[in-house]
């Protein structure tokens, strides 16, 4: 299937530490 | 041995790569008036990477697009998955830079990379944001003008994703009507 995120999971990953 | 959990540390794929490009219209030497490609990302946190250290859309010069597309589609008409395609436009007032442009831009954004047009987000190629003195424009881009279905349903989920009352109509053009339009407005093909 296709990888679908609805706008909250989004959402909850823009001020998350940066992965390295 | 602690055993970290892998949602700490391994990214969040995207269905698809997609390319940011950059673009000023009023540049006084043609030829160096060009799409400028930004940057590619295929994961949400590297979306967002990008999106936190980039301009907010209001905050760019008249005359400035931002351009997000899929990987390996030119951000122009004249890209072979975009020549038969069109683009469900919403126009903003001046007044709604303020209160709406970056919002409905980021909800576009979320959109695509969300793929969250179902089945149908294959039709979709990327979206444009013209950033303009006499009023603002942000339009998805799909494939084909001719696919009702894909094209319809696009709509009806960006519209309401966008929050825009149902008595206010979007249309969708064909870039070909656009591109040979006589007067200052295009046909649309769909409400």
């Amino acid at each position: 299937g296709k990888r679908q995120y609805n706008r909250e999971f989004l959402l909850g990953f823009q001020f998350m530490p940066a992965c390295i | 041995q602690k055993v970290v959990n892998p949602e700490t540390y391994i990214k969040h794929p995207l269905q698809n790569r997609w390319a940011l490009w950059f673009f000023k219209n009023d540049c006084t030497f043609a030829p160096l008036c060009v799409f400028v490609l930004i940057s590619k990302f295929d994961t949400v946190e590297d979306f967002w990477a990008l999106y936190n250290h980039i301009q907010l859309s209001s905050n760019l010069m008249s005359g400035c697009d931002y351009s997000l597309f899929k990987d390996g589609i030119e951000p122009m008409w004249e890209d072979e998955r975009n020549r038969r395609g069109g683009r469900w436009l919403i126009t903003l007032s001046k007044q709604q830079r303020k209160s709406d442009l970056d919002r409905f831009w980021l909800e576009t954004l979320l959109c695509l990379v969300g793929e969250a047009f179902d089945d149908y987000s294959d039709d979709v190629c990327g979206a444009v944001i013209n950033v303009r003195a006499k009023g603002d424009k942000i339009a998805i881009w799909t494939t084909d003008y001719e696919n009702k279905e894909a094209i319809t349903h696009i709509g009806r989920v960006y519209k309401e994703r966008l929050g825009v009352p149902p008595k206010v109509i979007i249309g969708y053009q064909s870039h070909a009507d656009t591109a040979t339009k006589s007067g200052s407005t295009t046909k649309n093909k769909f409400v």
